[in-house]
């Protein structure tokens, strides 16, 4: 899957492919106060036997936790599962609805997209991904955007939630690449020198089927030097 | 001027909120202008409406005062200090209200915006003041007024009326929305000491076209003047406070030896690279034969065209040409290195002798990067710049764009009697690059000092001054401390061409106060805000390059004076409260700093990577 990290203090964006198998759970969220986890699973390209090579990974499943509440929200392409407690709900993303639960607010989008809300300030949007009918190899998966972290805490991390705090970055040096389009330069975050390249990638919360263009800075190989760590600190062993 | 406007609508007097009067009245006395916008609206709609008053001011500018009245209560803004303003704004900031009400627009300007909601068949009433000193350029003071109401307005206004004590030998004004139609709208007059300028559309001349009802009104309304010089200064004296003008004429240019060091690294490629290529050689076009000059390149390497400064001769401008027309990309950005050896290369030239004996020595330097290469600390390198130069020659900074240190330039440049200029990315960079030359292309005098009576004056302004420009004026304010002083003599020696000239000004206490006694035109304090106003500028600019203890000193003689005299500065804000559904909210007025401009995503720059809308943006992780 790709992220995409908002820096609103440089009007930019930064942006990093994370390449694992499929199956593998990675934290996306981890918040101690406030007891809210996101975590997501990854699927695969959908493969014929004789097909060995490398397959881009999705987020084929997203588990979104308050542990505080005993509040947990499965998501995956088939339907929207929510367990309270002991009482489960079942939605399917064929309905139209919005769950005004006490402490969390569901809107889902036919077929689209599904709002959320984990109280005032702690917002997340899933966007649903169809498969073409006639592809064979695409399995349906799903993208998580965060719409508003005000509620989260300091002590956030996580692939996402790392970001959630002001990050600093600055870009030396732009020069071409090896694609002309697409402009080299030297990035300096975190204390390291990172060569990144100037590309951008899909947003698709306006645009569930096309997407929006972001321009953004890919660090490459699994944003090494740009995360704390290294992306397999990330790696969880189950959704929940 | 952006006037009130219902948010989102496109047309006019949409959803009830009815512009009546927009008013731009500006006072220009001995080149310190003070302007004061105040438009008026009524909202006829049943239900309470937002208003928005969006304004341009110029860069240059210090806000005085802003004032919103609602059905006649007013809610006048406080200048504070930035701290205690920034504290009381978090507060608010943390009850999840409003946002600053400044921020940077665009070259000249930054843009001054502030909404509320009115109650249903209620009126308000905005007033924002600020003022300028008016700096002489080409020979010519310039007023810039941004105009853009979006929508007609039942009286729309502007009028500037100017005095000046030495008289007005010039006056012109234009803008770039003027049609024929609008030519006999714009009234121009001027008469000895007096000008006046006065534009005043009807609605239907605001039309965009017949029965639209959008208005053409958008642009720049400029105003340009300058005054008579019988004598090489001009000193005027009001309430114990007096301003010296010195812009001699008719003095005989000096040759000039001027460094221009370029950054070509690999950043610059492109049509930064080709720009600045343009602008050399039409620099080289309007170089003289006795102008001495060089480049240095630096990339990963320095890289010198000649080993010396030499003559403009037409052989050496050939080659010159030829030398930048071949001009590549190479490597990272040595700054340190190419500082050094063009301020090597002067000093040297100074120490043989082989520049001419009365001439002016410079050195422009343009970049578009932070240092990689060689030294990369700033602050080493801003030291090591002014261990070399040693106040000998002024250093003019250009920064290329927004990816590079702009703060660090400005630092080095003042440290330096020099100055910092940004270049912006757009397709008039080349000719930004030519308009910086030209400023200084006539250097007419060196180590220019004025000097007056030490007993009867304190508080001076800057009075040393490196060089002096044709077509630029010096300015020297200060405070009389004898009050019984009759007149001010002012001595100012300085380098000419052929000879060091003394230059002799007295002015008479008494008479050049009766000679200001034009009420009409005289607002308040001027000579006293004009000083405030310079020597908070100059305060400013000393601070950038100061440290420590004298730093700190800078910072709280420059604070008290922004609030002594109600300038919002960069280290004071103006705490705006305005009444929210029977909640008061304040914001913010800050004055944005040139160092901390980022590039403007409305701008049409091809820089060499794309830069986001702000919009549609969110930390995320999906899919293709």
């Amino acid at each position: 899957p790709h992220f995409i990290i908002d820096v609103p203090q440089k009007e930019d964006a930064l942006c990093f492919n994370i390449n694992e198998d499929p199956g593998v759970v990675l934290n996306l969220i981890r918040d101690p106060t406030t007891g809210i986890i996101v975590n997501g699973q990854l699927i695969g390209d959908v493969t014929t036997d004789n097909d060995a090579g490398l397959h881009n990974t999705y987020i084929g499943r997203l588990g979104i936790i308050n542990t505080q509440l005993n509040l947990t929200l499965e998501v995956t392409p088939e339907k929207i599962v929510l367990h309270n407690g002991t009482k489960q709900k079942t939605f399917m993303w064929l309905d139209e609805v919005i769950l005004l639960h006490p402490s969390l607010t569901l809107k889902i989008i036919r077929k689209k997209s599904l709002e959320v809300s984990l109280g005032e300030g702690a917002t997340f949007e899933v966007v649903l991904h169809k498969k073409w009918k006639k592809h064979l190899s695409h399995a349906d998966f799903l993208g998580f955007y965060i719409m508003d972290s005000h509620r989260l805490s300091e002590n956030t991390h996580g692939l996402l939630g790392q970001f959630l705090h002001p990050i600093d970055f600055n870009i030396l040096e732009v020069h071409p690449g090896s694609d002309p389009e697409k402009p080299d330069a030297t990035m300096i975050v975190k204390n390291n020198q990172l060569t990144v390249t100037r590309g951008w990638q899909k947003d698709y919360t306006e645009d569930t089927k096309r997407g929006t263009n972001v321009p953004c800075w890919f660090i490459h190989n699994n944003a090494e030097g740009l995360i704390d760590g290294t992306y397999t600190d990330y790696v969880v062993p189950s959704l929940f | 001027i952006k006037n009130i406007k219902k948010r989102d609508a496109a047309d006019v007097n949409v959803d009830g909120i009815d512009i009546h009067s927009m008013k731009i009245d500006c006072k220009i006395t001995s080149r310190f202008a003070h302007t004061i916008i105040t438009s008026q609206a009524v909202n006829r709609a049943n239900v309470s409406k937002e208003a928005l008053f969006d304004v341009e001011l110029p860069k240059t500018a210090f806000i005085t005062n802003f004032v919103m009245t609602i059905d006649g209560v007013s809610y006048p803004g406080i200048i504070k200090e930035k701290e205690a303003a920034q504290q009381q704004y978090q507060k608010a900031v943390s009850r999840g209200q409003t946002a600053g009400l400044v921020k940077a627009s665009g070259r000249k300007t930054e843009k001054f915006s502030v909404s509320v909601n009115i109650a249903a068949a209620k009126n308000v009433t905005f007033e924002l003041n600020y003022e300028e000193l008016l700096k002489r350029s080409f020979g010519k003071y310039e007023l810039l007024i941004k105009v853009n109401p979006k929508q007609l307005v039942k009286q729309f206004e502007i009028e500037a009326n100017i005095f000046e004590p030495q008289g007005i030998s010039y006056l012109d004004a234009e803008a770039s929305f003027i049609t024929n139609d609008l030519l006999p709208v714009m009234q121009k007059s001027f008469s000895g000491k007096k000008g006046r300028v006065v534009f005043k559309p009807t609605l239907d001349q605001q039309r965009s076209c017949a029965d639209c009802p959008t208005t053409l009104l958008n642009g720049d309304f400029v105003i340009k003047y300058d005054v008579n010089r019988e004598t090489p200064g001009n000193i005027q004296i009001v309430n114990g406070y007096f301003v010296h003008f010195f812009a001699p004429k008719n003095i005989t240019r000096l040759s000039k030896n001027i460094v221009f060091i370029i950054d070509v690294s690999i950043s610059m490629s492109g049509r930064k690279l080709e720009q600045t290529k343009q602008a050399l050689l039409k620099i080289l076009e309007d170089i003289k034969e006795d102008d001495y000059l060089n480049f240095v390149l630096f990339g990963s390497d320095v890289h010198k065209w000649k080993d010396t400064l030499i003559q403009a001769t037409p052989e050496n401008l050939e080659e010159a040409r030829r030398y930048v027309r071949d001009i590549n990309i190479a490597g990272w950005t040595n700054l340190n290195g190419g500082l050094l050896a063009g301020i090597e290369m002067l000093n040297e030239a100074q120490r043989s002798g082989t520049l001419p004996e009365r001439s002016a020595s410079l050195i422009i330097m343009l970049t578009d990067g932070r240092p990689t290469k060689g030294e990369t600390n700033t602050q080493t390198i801003i030291d090591n710049v002014r261990n070399a130069i040693q106040g000998k020659y002024p250093l003019y900074n250009l920064g290329f764009g927004y990816d590079l240190d702009y703060a660090s330039l400005e630092k080095m440049a003042a440290e330096n009697n020099g100055l910092a200029r940004r270049i912006y990315e757009d397709s008039d960079s080349d000719l930004q690059l030519q308009g910086f030359y030209d400023e200084v292309a006539n250097p007419l005098l060196t180590e220019v000092e004025l000097k007056y009576p030490e007993n009867a004056i304190s508080d001076l302004t800057q009075n040393n001054f490196k060089h002096y420009y044709d077509g630029s004026e010096i300015v020297v304010a200060g405070r009389i401390t004898d009050n019984d002083l009759n007149s001010i003599t002012a001595e100012v020696t300085a380098h000419g061409a052929e000879d060091d000239m003394i230059f002799a000004e007295q002015a008479d206490v008494e008479e050049t106060t009766k000679a200001l006694e034009e009420r009409e035109y005289i607002f308040g304090d001027f000579i006293r805000r004009l000083w405030a106003y310079l020597t908070i500028h100059q305060l400013l600019e000393k601070r950038n390059a100061a440290k420590g203890e004298e730093k700190a000193n800078l910072t709280a003689k420059a604070l008290e004076m922004s609030l002594q005299y109600k300038f919002v500065t960069p280290l004071t804000s103006m705490v705006v409260t305005k009444p929210e559904d029977n909640e008061d909210k304040t914001a913010l007025a800050d004055k944005p700093l040139e160092a901390e401009a980022t590039r403007q995503s409305s701008q049409s720059v091809v820089p060499s990577y794309s830069v986001p809308a702000t919009s549609h943006r969110y930390t995320s992780v999906d899919g293709d």
